[in-house]
């Protein structure tokens, strides 16, 4: 038996957009640390990794460990008929094909409940290793997003560079060059709105710019974006959700022939 | 032109 009640429904709405155009079909895994998922993209040169604690849910029963696999974009249909203030409980019964979304509005004048089928998909789950990295970047999620957003209007490759300078984001296209520089700026007034950059040592990568676009669909999740690089590891883009937990997207960077 | 990396490259099967 399952039963996860998030009193924050529009958080499970917004974890789904922002992974849904990354992944199709993927298994939400159950167990008494929380509800997460880890999946690749088809082409396997990205992976998400999303957690929410338990200790985030209103009330959280799981019985037993669970996988279920679920249509990305069928579970999103499902989610969309739930108003932005309504209370979203997650339940299945040990065993069968399909789990049920219950939504209560916040007057608790309208319950309704969707009963989505479930899936198999075999999953490979993948270790990702504990890393030291070069450099650690925490920006404001919004500028991260309109960076990708620019930058793919010239090039399809984003070159992110670490330096004593700051960080910077660079792409080249048939229509000309763009270059993004980002400074260490911490005298702002809200601390969301600060950028820190942490460097071990210096460190240039290049990245596909449509996935780093597609991970800014988890913007609405957090004012705060961290960027983890490391010349021998794919990129980390971290969206924490608060109070929860986390959404982590995997990039594998180009790399020179 | 760089060749895009794969994440199964990096991380292994558990």
């Amino acid at each position: 038996m399952l039963e996860l009640r998030l009193v924050q429904g529009s958080l499970l709405k917004k974890v789904l957009d922002a992974i849904k155009e990354l992944v199709k079909d993927a298994n939400f895994d159950c167990s008494t640390t929380g509800f997460s998922l880890q999946a690749m993209d088809s082409s396997h040169v990205a992976l998400v990794s999303l957690l929410l604690r338990a200790e985030g849910f209103e009330h959280y029963r799981c019985d037993r460990n669970l996988s279920m696999g679920m249509n990305l974009d069928n579970m999103a249909k499902m989610l969309k008929c739930s108003g932005n203030d309504d209370i979203i409980t997650i339940k299945a019964d040990d065993g069968s094909d399909s789990v049920t979304f219950m939504f209560e509005s916040p007057t608790q004048d309208k319950i309704s409940d969707f009963e989505m089928k479930l899936m198999d998909i075999d999953s490979e789950h993948l270790g990702i290793p504990e890393a030291e990295y070069h450099a650690i970047i925490r920006m404001p999620s919004a500028e991260f997003a309109k960076i990708c957003r620019d930058l793919a209007s010239i090039g399809d490759t984003v070159v992110i560079s670490v330096s004593k300078e700051g960080v910077k984001f660079s792409t080249r296209g048939d229509i000309g060059a763009a270059n993004v520089v980002l400074r260490q700026n911490t005298t702002v007034d809200k601390p969301e709105e600060a950028t820190i950059i942490e460097m071990n040592e210096p460190v240039s990568l290049t990245f596909a710019l449509r996935y780093m676009n597609s991970f800014t669909k988890a913007t609405p999740l957090s004012n705060i974006v961290t960027i983890s690089l490391s010349s021998e590891l794919p990129v980390v883009v971290e969206y924490k959700i608060a109070e929860m937990g986390y959404i982590r997207f995997y990039l594998a960077p180009k790399i020179e022939e | 032109d760089a060749k895009q990396g794969n994440i199964l490259s990096f991380f292994k099967r558990v």
